[in-house]
Parts: structure tokens; sequence; C-alpha cells
């Protein structure tokens, strides 16, 4: 069982597109495969046709009114479950500041799950805040999609010690892997982004690349995983290929 | 003196690259700007090619260490001063959580200098976080910037509703703009959800769209404002409309 947190402080850089399109591969894979939404925006939940405003979601499990079992909506995408997020998950925020272990809150609401699923795959709010503490507390990877640009690149380092921070507290070790996104190759400034971060995270950065397609978009507002929406595609064969490498990647867990 | 707030939780929809932006077209013509970096990322620093990491900002004005006008950043651009912002700012929301009028804060701060400048230009972090809500209560007028998805649709009406819990609350009255960004009209996908937020938001909309061009990007790149990296191009020109269309609007303000 590997537990893959979606994380970048950096706004829109892919996250939630990155959450849906891979756990909709790897459940295609016949894996079992867990969707947490972490982020109050809910677009985990949305971009697969779920309007979760008047369900229980995380916000019931972190105040301890219900078991993460019960608020899961099954099969949302083939082999795939869903923990669904409302907006009342950023008062999560202040409430787990005064309680014990409050960085540990969601690795313990999920372990009794951990046998039930072969991934269990997290998406962060775009903030180092202690939502996301909780999600890189638990992760076996951390998956950071960026976009091309001198803001995504400045936040790589940032978010990389944090990580390192939350790994030596801990006594972790907890792998980064770079994913580049909306990749649109027909732009120097693009190809040449993309080099400059292919030489400063060599280590780190994964083969496969992320095109930018409007055909992702178009999946969202229809509320389905690309693979779905349209299966044929560039955008669905990258996921496919980041499926394989990620499977790859972690075989060794 | 208009203070306009540059706001949306979405991430990664423009509202750095437009407080930038519009700070460069309002000094351009010959307004005095105090543009105000909200963000811990310090992105609106950074894109004026300020590196901030080692220098005092808005942390040490809200820990009463220093004055807001000690740690201005004078003339980034023609006209504009700055109010940088480094990472520890992430810090405060922990800290203004347990001050009295701890949504004021801001306010309390820029009350000294709204005479000495036209317009205050607040660039916000992708959070509904007290830092947003800093910028919100003194704000005269919040322009949103939305890219064209399903994400940022829905997240206007949340938006919306925290604007007005706060005018309520204060008894001001803040208007809401809606931006248009990175609008590419060569897809149908992009047309349609342009008109479906025409429709919906028609009395908040903007006239004008910022067209998607690589060369917002680049001139972030290079630390400058569009108006001085590519002045000839769409996006000055986009841009020079807003400001244009901002200080109509204000003007009665
Ligand atoms: N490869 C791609 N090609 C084209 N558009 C994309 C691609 N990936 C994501 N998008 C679009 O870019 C926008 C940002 O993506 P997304 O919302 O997934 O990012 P995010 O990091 O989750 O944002 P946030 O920081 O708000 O959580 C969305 O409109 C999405 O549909
Ligand atoms: N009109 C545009 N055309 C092309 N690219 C754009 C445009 N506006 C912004 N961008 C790029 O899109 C990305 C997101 O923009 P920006 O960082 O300004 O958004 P933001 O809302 O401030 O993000 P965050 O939520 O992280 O604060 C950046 O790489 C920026 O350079
Ligand atoms: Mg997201
Ligand atoms: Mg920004």
């Amino acid at each position: 069982m590997t537990v893959i947190a979606i994380a970048n402080q950096k706004g829109g850089c892919g996250k939630t597109t990155t959450a849906i399109n891979l756990a909709a591969c790897l459940g295609e894979m016949q894996h079992r495969i867990l969707l947490v939404d972490m982020d109050p925006q809910g677009h985990a939940s949305l971009g697969l046709g779920r309007h979760c405003e008047d369900i229980p979601g995380l916000y019931e499990v972190f105040t301890q009114d219900m078991e993460l079992g019960e608020v899961i909506l099954r099969n949302v995408a083939e082999g795939v479950d869903l923990v669904p997020a409302t907006i009342s998950l950023a008062a999560v925020e202040h409430l787990l500041a005064d309680m014990s272990r409050r960085e540990r809150q969601l690795d313990m609401h999920l372990e009794p799950l951990k046998n039930s699923y072969d991934y269990i795959i997290i998406d962060c709010p775009p903030a180092l805040s202690l939502l996301a503490f909780n999600a890189l507390r638990c992760a076996d990877m951390v998956l950071v999609p960026i976009e091309m640009s001198l803001y995504s690149l400045d936040g790589i380092e940032r978010l990389q010690e944090t990580v390192e921070l939350v790994a030596e507290k801990y006594q972790l070790d907890i792998p980064l892997a770079i994913l580049p996104t909306m990749v649109d190759y027909r732009t120097r400034f693009t190809r040449n982004v993309l080099r400059e971060i292919q030489e400063h995270f060599a280590e780190e950065i994964l083969k496969v690349c992320i095109h930018y397609t409007v055909r992702l978009k178009e999946a969202a507002w229809h509320g389905k995983p690309i693979t779905v929406y349209a299966p044929k595609t560039l955008g669905a064969a990258d996921y496919h290929r980041l499926a394989d490498e990620i499977v790859h990647r972690t075989a060794t867990v």
C-alpha cells in the first residue's frame, strides 16, 4: 500500500487534475484506489461530478463525529473511492491547531483502511498549511506538479525544505517526484523553462510530461476523468504513462 | 485614494500577474501606486525582480517590530512602491489569530499612508485565510481574476459569499469586479465558458479580457512588468485597457 500526496503551494499547477486522472488510470489497471480531497475548495470531488456541499466529508471525520469509512463515496470512477471535502474543511485548520498530534490526525484516520487499498492519493490545497502537513506526514511519496514558470520553479525549493523538515521530525523518508504539467512544446519559453527544471532537479523529475491540452479542462467540466471523457487523446495517454511510471517507482516501497 | 484587493481562493488564475501589471500601468498614467504583497510565496516581489528573503517585510510589520513605511521598497517600477512579503508571513496566520481586531491589522498599518498614494493594490494568497480577510477588510473594490474552467467558476460564488460576509460585518460596500484571464479565444471550450461567466455574473464582469499570451510568463521570468518587457504586445494592451476601466469605475469612489 502506497500513500501519494499531490502537493505544491503554488496555485493552479495541476494538482487536482493530476489527482483525479492518476487515480482513474491506476483504477483501470485494477488497483484499488482511495482519492482523498484535502482541499476545502472540494475540486477533486467536483471534477468527478460530485457536488458535496450537503454530505459529510473530512470535516466530520476530523471533528470525530464520523469514521473515515462512513464518509467514503464508492466507485466514483472504475476502481476509485473518494473521501469528499466541503468548505467547512477550512475550519479544520483552527480546530487541528489545538489538538495533540495535530499533524498525525489524517494518518490516524487512514490507518484502519490501509489494507483495503493499493494506493491512497491525497489532493492538497495550495498552501503549506496544517492540512498539507497532515498529508505529507502520511505520504510515502510526494508528487509535485509544476507548470512552466518562474513562480513554479521558485516554489519547489521551498516545498523541498518543508518535506525535509517533516521527514526529519518523524524519521521518515519521503521522496519527491516532480511532474511537469501544462507543457506546450510549441513555445521556446516553455522548452527553456523545462530544460532549466530538468537540470535543477535531475534526480526528482519524472520522465513523463503532461502536455497542455484543453481536453483536460473539458473533462473536468463534464465531471469525468480524461480516461472516460476522451480516452484516445494525448491527455489520457500522458496520464496512463504517469501511472506506469508511478507503479514502477513505488513497486519497491 | 482607492484600495483594490486582488483575490480569488482558486490557485493560478492570474492574481499576481494582474497585481504587477495593473500597478505598472496605473504608475505609467502618473498615479502614485503602492503594491502590497500579502502572499507568503512573495511572487509579486519576485515578479518585479526582487528577491526578498533577507529583508524585512509585512511579517515585521504585523509583529510590530517595524512601521509599514520602513519596509517599503521605492520605485520598483515607474510610479510604483512595493511592500514585500517573505515566507515568514505564513506564520502571521497563527500570530493574528490571537490578536484583538485581527481582521483589521492591515487596515490599521495602511492608515498613515493613505494620503501618499492614489491606489493601493493588494496581491492575495490562494485561500480565504486571515491574511485574505485583512485585505478584504480594507478594500474599496475586490478584483477577481478567473481562468476559464469549472473550478474557477465554482469558486466565485463562494468568494462572493465571503466578501458579503465581511461587508455586512463592518457595514461596508465592497463591489466585486470579475476579470477573465488567460483567455484563448481559439478554443470553443474557452468561448463557451466565457459566455457562461458573462451570463452568470453580468453585473460584476469587466468589459476587458486578458488574452492568454506567453509574453506575460516571459515578463515575470525577467522580473519586469509587461509594459517594460514587451510594451507593444497584446498583454500590455490588455492591461492598459484594464487600468483605464479601473480608473473609470473607481473615479466616483
Ligand atoms: N495539462 C493541462 N492542460 C490544460 N489545462 C490544464 C492541464 N492541467 C490542468 N489544467 C487546467 O488548469 C487549471 C488549474 O489546474 P488544477 O485546478 O488542477 O490545479 P491545482 O494545482 O489543483 O489548483 P489549486 O492550486 O487551486 O488547487 C484548471 O483549469 C485545469 O483544468
Ligand atoms: N494572461 C496570461 N497568459 C499566459 N500566462 C499567464 C497569464 N496570466 C498569468 N499567466 C501565468 O499563469 C501562471 C499563474 O499566474 P499567477 O501566478 O499570476 O496566478 P496567481 O493566481 O497569482 O497564482 P497563486 O494562486 O499561486 O497566487 C503563471 O505562470 C503566470 O505567468
Ligand atoms: Mg486543486
Ligand atoms: Mg499569486
